[in-house]
């Protein structure tokens, strides 16, 4: 595992910040974002996904009420691919049967989804390898976060309560002092690394770090092993064309 | 954990001018003053959840206002989590493959 990984630097990988309004669809835009990332690394395709279609399409027909990523993947599956954001706009709704997925080419399609370890070494390894990935993690902390790393402990960020999904894009180390970073002794003053994910949020641009946001990486922070996720777009043992940048 | 605007005695322009700064920055207006006196107890009240935040995080993370800070806690789960209804995620470890998935 390299120390440090940012799919943001391969230009083009990753996608345009999406902002999900009103609508419950944090899901949907998180398997886009993936899918996308996956196509513009894997076959140089520079896809942008049509959101709108994974919530009108989808089996469980109440998109902007919640779902899941794996129902986003499976309809992209029962679809045989997804048409692009031109196409098929997104609305900040749900459109019930207005489904129109055949009306529409289909841009990107995916073999299938996987579920990886809930080890934050091995989730580390697959995304340097093969690119980002979804997660699913407790928000709780993202309402009023402006910057930095993020590290909770279990009992102020549950992480057996996840409900917001969103894109993992890389992760790195931040040099900061002492035991903790705001809690500097005089006699425990020294460098130290704080290791982070990189995550790509639906909330727009104008949000956190330009749309992205930081969380400690190594202590399960906000439940950010729950649920990895991931498409697949490639045979497993097919690897990209690029490595994931440092 | 229950500070309103009004707590705060005569409210300190800063909160008046923080709250106002916030409207302009991110495009909110309210429709009555009864709305505005409302969210602007409730931004008072997320100004302090953010110091306590702050206090009680373990990196650098930096919380202060930012688009939502107009909301209730509530308000921020319903309008930006995904969860379909509490609890209920299903068990799932299998890879799927990619046939037509079977309907169930």
């Amino acid at each position: 595992v390299p120390h440090t990984c940012d799919w943001r630097k391969v230009a083009g990988a990753i996608s345009f910040i999406r902002n999900q309004g009103n609508c419950l669809c944090c899901w949907a835009m998180a398997a886009a974002g993936n899918i996308e990332a996956l196509w513009s690394i894997n076959f140089l395709k520079f896809v942008n996904v049509s959101v709108q279609e994974l919530l009108d399409c989808g089996r469980c027909g109440d998109g902007c009420h919640g779902g899941y990523v794996w129902d986003a993947f499976s309809t992209v599956l029962k679809n045989s691919g997804v048409a692009s954001e031109s196409d098929y706009p997104f609305q900040a709704n749900f459109r019930p049967h207005r489904c129109h997925a055949k009306t529409y080419n289909k841009v990107a399609w995916i073999m299938d989804f996987i579920f990886l370890p809930d080890d934050e070494q091995r989730i580390a390894q697959y995304l340097a390898t093969y690119g980002p990935i979804t997660v699913t993690i407790n928000a709780k902390h993202l309402q009023l976060y402006q910057k930095g790393v993020i590290k909770a402990r279990p009992t102020t960020c549950d992480p057996q309560f996840v409900d917001h999904s969103v894109l993992l894009v890389g992760f790195g180390s931040e040099k900061s002092e002492g035991m903790g970073a705001k809690t500097v002794s005089s006699q425990s003053r020294h460098p130290r690394s704080t290791p982070y994910w990189i995550l790509k949020n639906s909330w727009g641009a104008q949000w956190g770090e330009e749309g992205y946001f930081r969380l400690h990486r190594g202590s399960n922070t906000c439940g950010i092993t729950k649920y990895p996720v991931t498409a697949r777009v490639q045979k497993p043992n097919v690897k990209p064309q690029f490595s994931c940048p440092p | 954990g229950s500070l309103t605007a009004q707590d705060l005695g005569p409210q300190p322009l800063e909160l008046k001018e923080a709250f106002k700064f916030f409207q302009i920055q991110f495009n909110r207006s309210y429709l009555t003053p009864e709305e505005h006196a409302r969210r602007l107890d409730i931004f008072a009240h997320n100004l302090v959840q953010a110091q306590r935040l702050q206090e009680e995080d373990l990196g650098t993370a930096e919380f202060g206002v930012t688009p939502f800070s107009d909301l209730t806690e509530e308000e921020f789960g319903q309008l930006y989590g995904h969860q379909r209804a509490a609890g209920g995620v299903p068990s799932m470890s299998r890879v799927v493959g990619s046939e037509e998935p079977e309907e169930s």
